[in-house]
């Protein structure tokens, strides 16, 4: 596992921050997220897939009144792939409309889909290896969160009530801050020193004017929030190469 | 009281006068004086929890005033979170634990 690792860097990963405003469809938002990026990252081709279709060919069809990610790589293996976000728009209204998938031709497509082991090593090695995964997480912090690096207790943020669908794009650690003697023996306040913090890396689907440019931060090695409840992400390989085989004799 | 607004200024910002400046910034009106009324109580709450949060918190996270701190807590759970998810994923098959090669 590398001490970094950000997966924005990478140029065919898609760069949007999208925004699903009234509409209860995060897990949508995230597993349309994995699949974009994994595609960029295996084909190296930017695409952006349509998260409407996901809406409105879910098997529960409900649209934006919630869904779970499975159910969307479920949608997604069922139609043979995602039409773009082009020609099948977000819309983001209560009602799900009759699924359209088949006027579109579909941008990209899935082999499988995994949920990872509850283990943030784990978790980083698989990220760092293969792309961006989708995690389910406590959201309560984020209602009041600015920026800088979460640091939840299970007190503050109940690990088992995971609520909302985010991509994690990567990790990294704060630099350490040592403590100054220069300016306590000057009269200002002493700075408490600290030690770096490691931290994950999350693109968040409530719009870029959000958090960090629309994505936050959050303590990695102590579960914050329930990280590792649902780590899912899909499979998306660029075909292997057929080899003949023949039956024998 | 008087809360100290987000940006540094040199006097602390009376509540309505950062409920104002939160209402411009994102783009905020309500049906009527009550529940204007209604979201500034809400607003005040929401300081005070964020304040609260900053104090305990361990990381280098800031909190305070975002797009949601006109929302209840149960409003902002409603609106922007999923059904909380069920004990196991279901028709996905169980995680592979070493424990378990070799068994039948």
């Amino acid at each position: 596992v590398p001490s970094t690792c950000d997966w924005r860097k990478w140029a065919e990963v898609t760069k949007t921050v999208r925004n699903q405003n009234n509409c209860k469809c995060c897990w949508a938002m995230a597993a349309a997220g994995n699949i974009e990026a994994l595609w960029g990252i295996k084909h190296r081709q930017s695409v952006e897939v349509s998260v409407q279709e996901l809406l409105d060919c879910n098997r529960c069809g409900n649209g934006c009144n919630g869904g779970f990610v499975w159910d969307a790589f479920i949608t997604v293996l069922n139609n043979s792939g995602l039409a773009s976000e082009k020609d099948y728009p977000f819309r983001g209204d209560d009602k799900a409309q009759k699924c359209q998938a088949k006027k579109h031709k579909n941008v990209a497509w899935i082999q499988d889909f995994i949920m990872l082991m509850d283990n943030e090593q784990a978790i980083a090695s698989h990220l760092a290896t293969h792309g961006p995964i989708t995690v389910t997480i406590n959201m309560k912090l984020l209602q009041h969160y600015q920026e800088g690096v979460i640091r939840a207790t299970p007190t503050t943020c109940n690990p088992n009530l995971v609520d909302h669908s985010v991509l994690l794009m990567g990790f990294g650690k704060t630099k350490s801050v040592a403590r100054m003697p220069a300016e306590a023996s000057q009269g200002g306040a002493l700075t408490r020193p600290r030690r770096s913090t490691p931290y994950w890396i999350l693109k968040n689907s409530w719009g870029p004017k959000w958090g960090e440019k629309g994505y936050f931060r959050m303590h990695r090695g102590s579960n914050a929030c329930g990280i590792t409840k649902y780590p899912l992400t899909a499979r998306v390989d660029k075909p292997a190469k057929q080899l003949s085989v023949s039956c024998p004799p | 009281g008087s809360l100290r607004a987000q940006a540094p200024g040199p006097q602390p910002l009376e509540l309505k006068e950062v409920f104002t400046l939160f209402q411009i910034q994102y783009n905020r009106s309500y049906s009527s004086p009550s529940e204007h009324a209604r979201r500034l109580h809400i607003f005040a709450r929401n300081l005070d929890q964020a304040q609260q949060l900053q104090e305990e918190d361990l990381g280098t996270a800031k909190f305070g005033v975002t797009p949601f701190s006109d929302l209840t807590e149960e409003e902002f759970a409603q609106v922007y979170g999923h059904q909380e998810a069920p004990g196991r994923v279901p028709n996905v098959s169980s995680k592979v634990v070493p424990e378990e090669w070799g068994k039948s």
